[in-house]
C-alpha cells in the first residue's frame, strides 16, 4: 500500500508503543539500584519532578490542542516517561563500563539533567505522533497565541523552562544510548540539533553566553588551551 | 544505518555535559 502521512504515523507510533511495552512506568530494578547507591538517594526528587513535569506537560498539550485533547498528553507524557527510564538506565549503564564508577551522585542529583533526558523523550514521542513540522515563528518564550497553537519543538522547552543549551547536552547521548530510535527520528533530533546550534542557542538569556564569558576568562589566565575547551 | 555526526570522542560522556566525574 501506498505510503501516507497517516500510515508512516501509526507505523512509528506502533514501533514505539512496541519498543516500551516491557518498560514500566517506575524505574527498574537495575535503574532503582543505581539510585541506591548515590551518596544522596533521588529516588523522591525524580518522582516529585515527574509529577510537575507531568502536570505541566498535560495542561500545556490541552492549551495548544485543546482541552479535550488533556488524556492524549498524559498518553504521551506516560509513553515519555518509559521512554526517560529507559535512555537513563542505558547511559547510565554505558557511563558505568566507561567510567568504572557506580555512583553517580552528582548527575542523577541533577534536576537540569533530569529535565532535559525527559524533554528529549518527549520529543521522541512527539515525533513518532508525526509532529515532525517545525513552527515557521521561531522560538517564543512568552507564550502567545501564535505560539501555544501547537505542540512542535522547540514547544517543549517552554514546557519545562528548559535552557536550549541543556536539551542539545542530550542529545547525542540520548541517540547512542537508544539503538531502537527510527532513521526519521534520529533525523528529527538532528534537526532540533541544527536549529538549536543556528538560532536559539543564540537568544538574549541563553547560558551560552556566560559560559562562553567564563571559558575566555579561564582560557586566558591559564594561557593554554585544552582540546576539550 | 543512519547519517548522524557523533561529535563526542569514546573519552567523554554525558558525565562530563553535565560537569560530573
Amino acid at each position: 500500500p501506498p505510503q501516507t502521512p497517516i500510515r508512516a504515523a501509526m507505523t512509528s507510533i506502533q514501533m514505539l508503543r512496541g519498543d516500551l511495552t516491557s518498560t514500566g512506568d517506575q524505574p527498574s530494578t537495575t535503574l532503582a539500584t543505581y539510585f541506591k547507591q548515590c551518596t544522596v538517594d533521588p529516588t523522591q526528587d525524580v518522582r516529585k519532578r515527574l509529577e510537575a513535569h507531568g502536570q505541566a506537560f498535560s495542561q500545556r498539550f490541552g492549551q495548544a490542542v485543546g482541552p479535550h485533547c488533556v488524556v492524549y498528553g498524559r498518553e504521551r507524557f506516560s509513553l515519555g516517561v518509559r521512554k526517560y527510564y529507559q535512555v537513563m538506565e542505558a547511559m547510565l549503564k554505558s557511563e558505568e563500563k566507561r567510567l568504572s564508577v557506580q555512583n553517580f551522585s552528582k548527575l542523577l542529583n541533577d534536576s537540569t539533567f533530569h529535565t532535559s533526558l525527559l524533554a528529549c523523550a518527549l520529543e521522541v514521542v512527539m515525533a513518532a505522533y508525526g509532529v515532525s513540522s517545525f513552527k515557521n515563528g521561531g522560538y517564543n518564550p512568552g507564550g502567545g497565541e501564535a505560539a501555544d497553537r501547537d505542540v512542535c519543538f522547540p514547544w517543549i522547552l517552554d514546557v519545562f523552562d528548559l535552557a536550549a543549551f541543556d536539551f542539545y547536552k542530550v542529545i547525542e547521548s540520548f541517540i547512542k544510548a537508544d539503538p531502537t530510535l527510527s532513521k526519521n527520528i534520529i533525523k528529527h533530533l538532528e534537526t532540533c540539533e541544527n536549529l538549536i546550534m543556528e538560532r536559539i542557542a543564540w537568544r538574549t538569556g541563553s547560558p551560552l553566553f556566560e559560559l562562553l564569558k567564563q571559558e575566555h576568562e579561564g582560557g586566558a589566565a591559564e594561557q593554554v588551551e585544552t582540546p576539550a575547551s | 544505518s543512519h547519517d548522524y555526526h557523533f561529535g563526542l570522542e569514546d573519552h567523554e560522556g554525558i558525565s562530563e555535559l553535565f560537569d560530573c566525574d
